[in-house]
Formats: structure tokens, sequence, C-alpha cells
């Protein structure tokens, strides 16, 4: 795991980059509160017996610092988010408070989507599938899986799921957070207590707030500080009652995103073992992409799957569908299907993604009879250790696991963010930069996304963008 | 360029950026007077 | 607050508004002082204990909005390593001022009264005191 600290001058710089928009956000309050500037953002003229929409002072960093970078962000696209990807034109006149369409596109390389195998694709079988399963049973089921809303292809996912992961059975939902936010608050309850990683994603802390749970949290991947956690957490009990907690769930990510770091997953099992834990582990990155036959990261440790209690994971990333899964005991399964809301309330997976993910899961189990799912997974591999290996030789500060698909790189302070990705845009190349809050302060960064259906040209041509943007940055500076 | 991006003003607008720079202009200004009468 | 480097960033922000501050021919290096001393309180109790709530969309529905900057400070745990620092910044910048001033009467007067009241807007007593 690659992780290095930022020099005192970078942080230095974020800060007063940060206080002196600070200052001038202050500068433009102030003009907007008399008049002397005309305001732009959302206003929310409350009448007294109303509850304030937002506190207007949270949206000052969305007005004073988000706004001034808000070009890229959110850019529309128009067309599928596979190797090469067309973004809408968009322009604004009055630094970015409104855009207008220019009615181009920009045809760019894609280095920002999630679409590690490549199978965001309007052609090939996955797809022919999908648009074959409109026909047999429409778009929609508009009923939940408990009422009418399950159908043939459901079960049948779920069955093939099941065996690829290698436990007794799992449950599709139609989307990959509400996987997350949905299920956990129906496995675990009040008198229980949560050890979650300080980096997981926001699903996973909606899903620990839902549930009414003690919620600790742990340093990002630090089995050290997870274990005298997990310690004091039996040795004192419950806060109030002392009595011990009914039940403790260790809840951390396959691969984090933000970070590009995997999770020490023998450890922790061991550590769960040991002190008679309930594991959750999110595969929402990993499961397709990582592992040598895309398993996850339980096979890239080999571990045994029927070690983690609850095995989780989404079909955005890596099989270019939406939804996400719950896999684990039978018992464990039945116990969801009957009592998350995701089953009692949510419209079931739509039937064309349910078959896209199907015919992408055959693929890369290879029950189609080709090598192809084979050959995607060896070649996201591949891609990803050559570029990252580049962007350490360029003097670039990459954080992260040489196995994960996602390669960040530090920029620091949001001009920077602003800058490189513009500079990349200028270049044909779509990137996809961070900055505060969702990153800490003096994190901003950009996050490449490996994806298997980029060639060695491609990487090629991306990587020398990248190096003249890196220069010009004045971000090469790794030690 | 890298004075631009290390001080945030390239996200700042342009009347903002020449306020900035005449701040700063007139702190060095003073600076150098005060050390020229004091030296 | 306790990341790697902001502290070393806040002291380099009050050095350097002491030197601008020094370098106006008009001000003697007491009145710098003391307005260095007087100016970082008042941006200090502003910063800390006026304002509340965070300037982003926090994750913990709301419940920050009602707590000033100095009492989200680690989650409201007291005597951490950050309150400690910024408990000691002012009362090392009133010594400096005291000393830069030759302890003259005037000036002890004006930057005691501040450091008063950025001391006792920290003390634990008045963590969510209004």
């Amino acid at each position: 795991e690659l992780y290095e600290s930022p020099s005192r001058l970078q942080v230095f710089y974020t800060h007063l980059c940060y206080t002196i928009l600070e200052v001038f956000g202050h500068i433009r309050e102030f003009m907007r509160k008399w008049g002397l500037e005309q305001r732009k953002g959302a206003v929310d003229n409350n009448t007294e017996d109303f509850a304030p929409l937002f506190n207007s002072y949270e949206s000052f960093h969305t007005r004073n610092v988000y706004v001034r970078n808000r070009d890229c962000f959110n850019r529309p696209i128009c067309s599928v988010p596979g190797a090469e990807i067309e973004l809408v034109e968009r322009k604004s006149d009055d630094y970015n408070w409104t855009f207008y369409y220019t009615g181009e596109k920009i045809k760019v390389l894609n280095m920002g989507s999630y679409n590690y195998l490549g199978f965001a694709e309007n052609n090939g079988p996955s797809s022919r599938c999908a648009i074959k399963s409109i026909e047999d049973f429409g778009v929609s089921s508009c009923s939940s899986r408990q009422e009418l809303g399950t159908l043939r292809c459901h079960l049948e996912l779920e069955e093939l799921l099941a065996r690829f992961i290698g436990v007794e059975a799992a449950l599709v939902t139609g989307m990959g957070f509400a996987t997350n936010a949905l299920s956990i608050p129906a496995v675990i309850e009040k008198d229980c207590l949560i050890l979650s990683d300080e980096l997981n994603h926001v699903s996973l802390i909606l899903g620990a707030r839902l549930s009414g749970a003690t919620i600790r949290v742990f340093k990002h991947n630090n089995v050290q500080d997870l274990e005298s956690k997990l310690k004091k957490a039996i040795i004192d009990g419950h806060p109030l009652t002392r009595r011990p907690w009914k039940k403790i769930f260790i809840i951390v990510e396959g691969v984090y995103s933000m970070e590009g770091t995997i999770t020490p997953l023998p450890e922790i099992i061991a550590l769960k073992k040991k002190y008679k834990a309930y594991l959750y582990l999110d595969e929402a990155h990993s499961i397709g992409a990582v592992g040598p036959t895309g398993r996850g990261v339980v096979e890239h440790y080999g571990c045994d799957p029927r070690d983690v209690d609850v095995l989780m994971g989404t079909f955005s990333k890596s099989f270019g569908a939406a939804g996400g899964y719950v896999a684990g005991p039978q018992n464990l399964i039945n116990h969801l299907k009957n009592s998350s809301h995701s089953h009692c309330y949510a419209t079931s997976m739509s039937a064309p993604v349910c078959m896209q993910t199907k015919k992408t899961l055959e693929i890369i189990m290879g029950l189609d009879g080709t090598k192809e799912g084979q050959r995607r997974i060896k070649q996201l591999a591949e891609n990803t250790r050559y570029f990252r290996d580049k962007l350490k030789k360029m003097g670039f500060v990459v954080y992260g696991n040489s196995g994960s698909p996602i390669v960040p790189a530090m920029l620091y302070m949001p001009p920077k963010v602003a800058f490189f990705n513009r500079l990349m845009l200028e270049r044909k190349i779509a990137v996809v930069t961070v900055g505060f809050p969702a990153t800490p302060l003096a994190g901003g960064r950009v996050r490449f996304c490996l994806s298997a259906a980029h060639t060695r040209e491609m990487l090629d041509r991306a990587l020398q963008a990248i190096d003249e943007c890196g220069h010009l940055n004045g971000i090469k500076i790794s030690k | 360029m890298q004075y631009l991006l290390n001080t945030a003003l390239y996200m700042l607008e342009p009347p903002e950026i020449k306020l900035f720079n005449f701040i700063i202009l007139v702190v060095f200004v003073t600076a150098a007077y005060s050390t020229y009468i004091f030296l | 607050l306790n990341s790697k480097g902001i502290w070393f960033t806040y002291v380099i922000f009050v050095f350097t508004m002491h030197l601008i501050l020094l370098s106006l021919p008009f001000l003697s290096t007491a009145v710098a002082w003391t307005l260095t001393n007087v100016l970082h309180n008042v941006a200090a109790f502003y910063l800390l204990h006026i304002v509340k709530g965070a300037p982003w969309e926090t994750s913990d529905q709301g419940k920050a909005r009602s707590y000033t900057y100095w009492e989200q400070i680690d989650d409201g745990v007291q005597f951490t390593a950050t309150r400690k620092f910024l408990t000691t910044v002012p009362i090392v910048l009133f010594l400096m001022a005291s000393f830069y001033t030759k302890y003259d009467p005037t000036h002890f007067f004006i930057n005691v009264s501040t450091l008063i009241v950025v001391l006792i807007a920290k003390l634990p007593q008045l963590h969510g005191v209004r």
C-alpha cells in the first residue's frame, strides 16, 4: 500500500488557498447581502413558520469554492461510458453560475468511469441480451420482490451469483447504494456495536445509522486500532447498560475507491474469529475486477468466502449494469428476503439490467464457452500495473495498492484540481478529480480508473498528456 | 502559473485577482519603504 | 485542525500578519505587536467561538449546526493536543507583545483584556453554554 503524507509546503499552500478563498468568499457574501452583487445561487426565502431548507452558512463552501470549479464536475455525457466517451459541450458566461449547451459533443478518452472490465458497451452479447429481455419482460416489474416483482431472471442471477462467489445463497437489489443502506438495518439492531472503517462509503454509514446500533470508527485499514477497539468494546460492553453487546459487526470495504487501497482481509478475518465478531464486506469495487478470476478481495487473498458473514457488492463497476447483491448463508438470505426494506418496498431490479449482469457474469465465469472474461481480467491487471508504474516513474504522488484498478494521484489544493481537469479535457482525456469535502482538506486528487477496454496506445496517449499536465501543475513531487 | 495555483488566484474572478494583487503590491511597497526608512 | 501541517500553517499566518503590520512605517514596534495580538484574538474569537456549524454540508444530519467551531474540534473531547495548541498560541502572543511593548501599562491592559476573552471562551466549563 503506497501512502506518502503531503509535505509541509503542500499543506501550507493548500491552507493558504482555502484562507484566500474564505476571505474572498466573505467579501462576496458581504456584497450579496447588501445588494452590491446580484445573488445567483439557490435562495431559501423561507417564511417564518417553515424550517429552513438549508443552513446558509453550510452552503458557503458551495457558493464560494465549489461553484468556481463546478464546470469540472457532473459533466453531462451522451454515450456509453466505455473506453471512449462523448461529453456534451457546455459553456458559462457567469463564472459557472449558469451553463448553456453549445450543441457540440466532445469525444474523449475515458479515464474517469468505473468500467473495469469494459462491459459498458452498446454492442456485444451482454447488451444484446439486455435488449432482448426488454421484449420478454418489459423495462420494469413495477413491483417489489415480495409482491409481483420477482422474475425468473432474478432467481437465475441469484443462483449464478451464489455459485460465482462460492456461498450458499445471494439476493440482488436494483440499486447499489440501497443494498447497503437497506440491508444493514435488517441485520443489525439497537443493542449491537458496529466497528466501521473511517473511510467507508456513505451508504455503509447511512445503513449503520439507520440500524440504530452504536457506531465506533477505527483508522483506515489499521488492524491494531481495530483490535484495540474490539477488545475495549468487549470489556466495557454497552456504555449505558454495561451488558455485553448482542452482536459486534466489523464493516469494511474490499477496495476503497478514493484511496485505491485494499482492506487487509486475512488479518480482519483472524480478528473476527478471535473475538467472535461478525464481518460485513462491501466488495463494490472489487467484485469482478480483483482476484485471478474476478471473485474479489476474498479470492485476491485466497480466503474462504464462508469466513465472511455478509458479502455485498455492486454491478455498476465491473458489470456495466446497476444494482447490488448480498451473499452469504441461506438463512441470512432468507431473513433478508423477508425483512430487508429493499425487498418489501423497492421496485425489483429492472429485467434488462438483470440480464446484462447475468450475461456478463456468465462471460466472466467462462460459461459462454469463450475465454473473454479471463482475458479482460488479465488485461485489467496488466493495464493497472503498467499505468501505476509509469505514473510513479513520472514522479506523481500515487496512493494505494498495486492490485487496485483505481489509481489516485495527489493534487492537494482546489485550484490544481480544476486546472488539471481542464488541461486534460483540452487534450481530449476525461478524468475525475476530487476535492474537499469528499476528501480530507489537503487531499485533493485525480482518480484514474483503469479499464480492460483501454489499449496500450490509449494508455500511452493518456500518460503523455498526464505527464505534460502534471508538469504544468507542478504536482510531480513524490519523494 | 504556480503563483496562480498556489494562491488560488486561478479560481478567483478577474476583479478579485486585481484586488488581491493590489494588496500584495501595497504590502511589498510599504515593506520596502519601511526597510529604506529604518535602514 | 489535527491534520499534519496545519499548526505550522497557523503559526506562519500569524507571523506573516505581524510582518505586514511591522512594515507599515507609521506603526511603532510596540503598536505593531499589540495590533498583531488584538487582531489575532479578534479573528480567533470570531472564527472559533462565534461562527456555528460548518461551511459545507456535513453528513451528520445537522447535529454540528448549533456548535461553534471550537466545540466541534475532536468531537467535543476536552484537553486534546489541538485544543492545547489553540490555547497556547494566544498566551505566547501575549507574552511576546508584553515583552516588545516594554510592559507599558496601556498596551498591557489592551493585550490582557483580549487574551482573557479568548481564554475564557476556551474553558471546558463553557462547552455548549450560550
